[in-house]
């Protein structure tokens, strides 16, 4: 189902669910939990956006169903210990490979994935400041390394 | 009225997915 215009700002949450469907099924119920909440925010009343947000949360239904055995799914409180886990391996995979000199497309989506995981945290309650910081951080460094690899310039 | 009905039922759809989430998250 294509996303309506108006909930644009949670595609690449939703991407990051798709991607780690297989992968880690806690990630993506997350990542999806959050894009249901951010979603209702940003739009639950026009028809377009409704009907998006019902299968969404058709989606989410079926997975709590499906993964009744995770304790991260059924226990929020290892849930945000996991994905809160899940986004400093990223943050530090990506952090290392900056550190080395090593810049390349898995790094900078590694920043990117982190930065976003620190917004799917906000699902259990306030961010504290070093996950607001780390998101900061990340998210610049992606945004940099990317526009540096495309002009061709060594990132500092 | 038209307006008010469908700002209505918008509300009542809105009301419905909260509780799922609410639900969803066992927060009910």
């Amino acid at each position: 189902m294509s996303l309506p215009p108006q909930l644009k700002a949670i595609q690449h949450h939703l991407r990051t669910a798709q991607e780690h469907e297989q992968r880690d099924p806690a990630v993506a119920y997350y990542c999806r939990l959050y894009a249901m909440q951010a979603g209702m925010k940003l739009d639950s009343k026009t028809p377009e956006c409704r009907k998006f947000l019902v299968k969404l949360m058709d989606q989410l239904e079926t997975m709590k169903n499906a993964l009744g055995n995770h304790e991260s799914i059924t226990q929020e409180i290892v849930g945000h210990a996991h994905i809160e886990n899940y986004a400093l391996k990223m943050f530090l995979y990506a952090d290392n490979e900056d550190r080395s000199g090593r810049f390349h497309k898995n790094m900078i989506k590694s920043f990117y994935t982190a930065s976003l995981l620190v917004d799917v945290l906000s699902v259990f309650g306030e961010l504290s400041e070093e996950n607001i910081q780390h998101r900061k951080y990340a998210r610049w460094k992606a945004t940099h390394i990317h526009t540096c690899l495309k002009n061709g310039e060594t990132p500092q | 009225t038209g307006s008010v009905v469908g700002a209505s039922v918008a509300s009542t759809e809105q009301d419905e997915l909260s509780q799922r989430l609410a639900r969803l998250r066992d927060q009910v």
